[in-house]
């Protein structure tokens, strides 16, 4: 985060950009898939860590932001 | 009766209609969080080009985090013509069980902060979006190296290490944490929202 943000929103922020039409839940399920990728190393850690991200969904349709 | 409210068109392509006017609303906690500008920059940048009135306030305590959310339903309330979706972003430190730091040090619950939401009535029936970049807890996790497959995947090819809580979908048919007496008739409170956390509960985001 201390040099380009978080994983998360720099990942989603991505993905919504070069996609902005399709489904927000199948975009939300690329950006997990991209920061799954990821090997992080977190403050006062030497080792290399992952994150996952959470979703939690209660929509009833498709949710396309353009 | 139909004592949800309107059903959703039928099908599999039924789509939320978003003619209305769209809000964003970002919370973020700078202070002592190197670089989470970069963040209030590209998320604010992402929004306006998707057509979000957006707001950002930057640094608010833990009451300002419950005051801002308050404003915006009142906002929202308020809008002359329709609205039709909404995104709040809280960036911040936080803690297991939803716990969200101010910029004080003070906490607050997310659950609280979500729930200003549900009872928007501009927003009903209409998306509500939330993304939580936050710490959810201590723990690293180190992921499922190729240690964890048979021998014969190992030796096959060895994958890249993949997080623990990676690949899990898990369907609830309540809202955990909620009352079970479920909605008001007339309304559906917790339908329609879409929740995404940085991290699995318990763990480091990053």
């Amino acid at each position: 985060r201390d040099e380009k943000g978080s994983d998360f929103i720099q990942t989603l922020v991505e993905v919504l950009r070069a996609d902005p039409k399709a489904d927000l839940l199948e975009l939300m399920t690329e950006v997990n898939r991209q920061v799954c990728e990821l090997d992080v190393l977190g403050p006062d850690c030497d080792e290399r860590r992952k994150a996952c991200l959470e979703i939690h969904s209660s929509l009833r349709r498709r949710l396309c932001l353009q | 009766v139909e004592p949800w409210g309107p059903e959703p068109e039928p099908g599999p392509s039924a789509q939320y209609d978003l003619s209305g006017a769209r809000a964003a609303l970002l919370l973020a906690v700078t202070q002592g969080r190197p670089g989470a500008q970069h963040d209030v920059e590209a998320l604010g940048s992402l929004c306006q080009a998707l057509g979000f009135e957006t707001t950002l306030r930057t640094d608010p305590t833990a009451q300002a985090f419950q005051e801002e959310m308050a404003q915006f339903r009142k906002q929202l309330d308020a809008h002359r013509g329709p609205v039709s979706c909404a995104l709040v972003a809280l960036m911040a430190h936080g803690g297991p069980q939803g716990k969200l730091l101010g910029a004080d040090g003070q906490e607050r619950q997310l659950e609280v902060l979500v729930q200003e939401l549900s009872h928007c009535g501009a927003l009903r029936g209409c998306p509500k979006i939330f993304l939580f970049q936050a710490c959810r807890g201590g723990h690293r996790d180190a992921g499922m190296g190729p240690a964890a497959l048979p021998w014969f995947r190992r030796w096959l090819r060895a994958p890249p290490a993949t997080p623990s809580q990676a690949d899990v979908l898990h369907v609830c048919t309540d809202v955990q944490g909620r009352s079970s007496r479920g909605p008001t008739p007339g309304s559906l409170n917790q339908a329609d929202v879409l929740m995404v956390y940085a991290a699995a509960e318990g763990c480091v985001a990053y």
